[in-house]
């Protein structure tokens, strides 16, 4: 028996929209420690790698193991169904072929179900390796995802420079060239607004701006966003969903022909 | 430059 009860079901709408543009179909991997995702998008470019611990859910049982392949697009038009302030239970019998998602609203006027098909997927599993980035690079989640906007317009990939000094992004196309350089800040107070770089050494990756702008769509999971980057490895986008767990997007660098 | 694939940077389990 599978049973994981969550009071917003506002966070898996929010979770949903962020990578369902990259994933068409994703299984999710249930055990005591939680619910975990890992697939790569189509173009194998980029890959998805998502957390939620057991003890951040209201409610959490797993008496066993469980793979649950599901249809993300469909998924989405489940909660769809759902108010934000709804409380999700999603639910599934040990070697069932369908999940249940239920939805309460807060005084239960309103309870309502819904089951979904399963799926087979034969999803490749990665191992991703410890990594002692050069640069991690903390700032406000719509600050970046601005900056991925406005630079689209100009090109197809931008190139992310970090230095002690700041983290400059830029890009070139037909039209020109355009450059934003964010300084660290000293405002301790505000940390949902600062932007922190932590620098071994200074890097300078060049990436796809179409991946880093469907990354942005995380957006609304975290005030800020962490980007960690080393030399020829790929850059890792990570939105901490609070008190529940992360959303990580891998991200393979550009590279010299 | 050429895009190159997230599976080169990590292992198969």
């Amino acid at each position: 028996m599978f049973e994981a009860r969550l009071t917003a079901s506002a966070t898996f709408k929010k979770i949903l929209d962020a990578i369902k543009d990259l994933l068409n179909e994703a299984s999710f991997d249930c055990s005591e420690s939680g619910i975990q995702l890992q697939a790569m998008d189509n173009s194998h470019v980029s890959l998805v790698s998502l957390m939620l611990r057991s003890d951040g859910f209201d409610k959490y049982r797993c008496d066993r193991n469980l793979t649950m392949g599901m249809n993300l697009a469909n998924m989405a038009k489940i909660f769809k169904c759902a108010n934000n302030e709804d409380t999700v239970t999603i639910k599934a019998q040990d070697d069932a072929d369908i999940v249940t998602f239920m939805f309460e609203a807060k005084k239960q006027e309103k309870i309502s179900d819904y089951e979904m098909k399963l799926m087979n997927l034969d999803q490749e599993h990665l191992g991703i390796p410890e990594t002692d980035f050069s640069c991690v690079i903390r700032m406000p989640s719509g600050e970046f995802a601005r900056i991925c906007k406005d630079l689209a317009q100009f090109g197809e990939s931008i190139m992310i420079s970090c230095t002690k000094e700041g983290v400059k992004f830029s890009t070139g196309g037909d039209i020109g060239t355009a450059n934003v350089k964010i300084a660290q800040t000293n405002n301790f107070e505000k940390e949902e607004e600062s932007v922190t770089i932590e620098m071994q050494e200074p890097v300078s990756l060049t990436f796809a701006c179409q991946y880093l702008n469907s990354f942005t769509k995380a957006t609304p999971l975290a005030s800020q966003v962490q980007l960690s980057m080393s030399d020829n490895v790929p850059l890792v986008v990570e939105y901490q969903i609070p008190d529940l767990g992360h959303l990580r997007f891998y991200l393979a660098p550009k590279i010299e022909e | 430059m050429i895009q190159s694939s997230i599976r080169s940077f990590f292992t198969k389990v």
